[in-house]
């Protein structure tokens, strides 16, 4: 699964997510990544979240909108991702990843799995990684 | 507001014979979409970019690359939604085309629904003037093995689920 987030010059939130699912799934199986709320979600009054991992967990938990009810409840980005990754994890005992941009700005990104890629720019910095408590950076080019 | 964009790759047991191509394609990734924010484009435009990038790379599970159902063929699926109305678009059980993210676009703009899927979704891309490629142009060799080791040892996809450590995932 790939997905973005990102914050506009006039503050419109948006995201996108695209996947080809999981390995051997049954023909016609639907996951998490088109289902609104799950894989995928944005409001300009509060944030936008794009996950990947385990869709059947995700999808029941609806990940995406819990990390923006927790941030619209007063929760900053990157402990609303972790929070609701991890609760999703500890209810359904299945893995998955989140990157969350809050309205302003703000950086989330948390995964229960053992690696996810991730990178954002900022002030002419590209910042990324793929293991857990790594942040690596170089120059914008 | 200083625009920003965030990106990710995928979540899982992702093995070390790939961590190279995920953090290249992550980046390459990044920077399509925050050009896109430099020369003033939308949110909407540099998300779609940003994905549009990664659906052409076969470092990630999704376009070309993406894992294998039973059958052995690639179906994805994506969804795009605009923080400003909380319109989406979405597609799903779609084939046969390299960029979903660009059709679940025009879901979002050009149709008065939120999600197509199957038949469906190809007639709508085809009628919005999307193409369609040979469908084994969108099978990568690591989507073949991964496929081949679910078989297997009925192991669900790595570039999905993690297989270790994971408390009985999959």
């Amino acid at each position: 699964t790939v997905g973005a987030v990102a914050v506009d010059a006039n503050g419109h939130v948006a995201v996108a997510t695209s996947t080809g699912g999981m390995s051997g799934k049954a023909v016609g199986r639907i996951g998490d990544t088109p289902q609104i709320g799950s894989g995928t979600y944005a409001d300009d009054n509060i944030a936008g979240v794009s996950t990947t991992g385990h869709g059947e967990s995700i999808l029941k938990y609806c990940l995406a909108h819990s990390i923006v009810k927790l941030i619209e409840s007063g929760v900053d980005a990157n402990t609303a991702t972790k929070k609701s990754v991890l609760g999703m994890t500890k209810r359904l005992n299945n893995t998955a990843g989140a990157i969350t941009l809050s309205k302003n700005g703000d950086v989330g990104v948390y995964f229960s799995s053992n690696r996810m890629s991730w990178a954002y720019v900022r002030d002419g910095k590209i910042y990324y990684g793929i293991e857990h408590d790594q942040v690596l950076e170089d120059a914008y080019p | 507001m200083k625009p920003i964009i965030i990106v990710h790759g995928g979540a899982g047991d992702i093995p070390d014979s790939r961590v190279t191509g995920k953090l290249t394609g992550t980046k390459a990734a990044v920077i399509a979409g925050h050009d896109v924010l430099l020369k003033g484009g939308s949110a909407l435009d540099a998300v779609e970019a940003a994905v549009v990038s990664m659906e052409k790379d076969e470092n990630f599970n999704a376009g070309y690359g993406s894992v294998l159902n039973l059958d052995g063929e690639v179906e994805m699926e994506a969804s795009i939604m605009d923080g400003a109305r909380l319109d989406v678009g979405a597609v799903t059980l779609i084939k046969d085309f390299l960029h979903p993210i660009s059709i679940a676009r025009k879901v979002l703009s050009d149709s008065p629904h939120s999600l197509l899927g199957g038949e469906g979704a190809k007639r709508f891309a085809l009628q919005k003037g999307f193409e369609t490629i040979p469908p084994e142009s969108l099978i990568s060799q690591n989507a073949k093995d991964a496929l081949q080791k679910f078989l297997k040892h009925g192991e669900f996809g790595r570039t999905e689920i993690g297989i270790k450590d994971e408390g009985g995932v999959g």
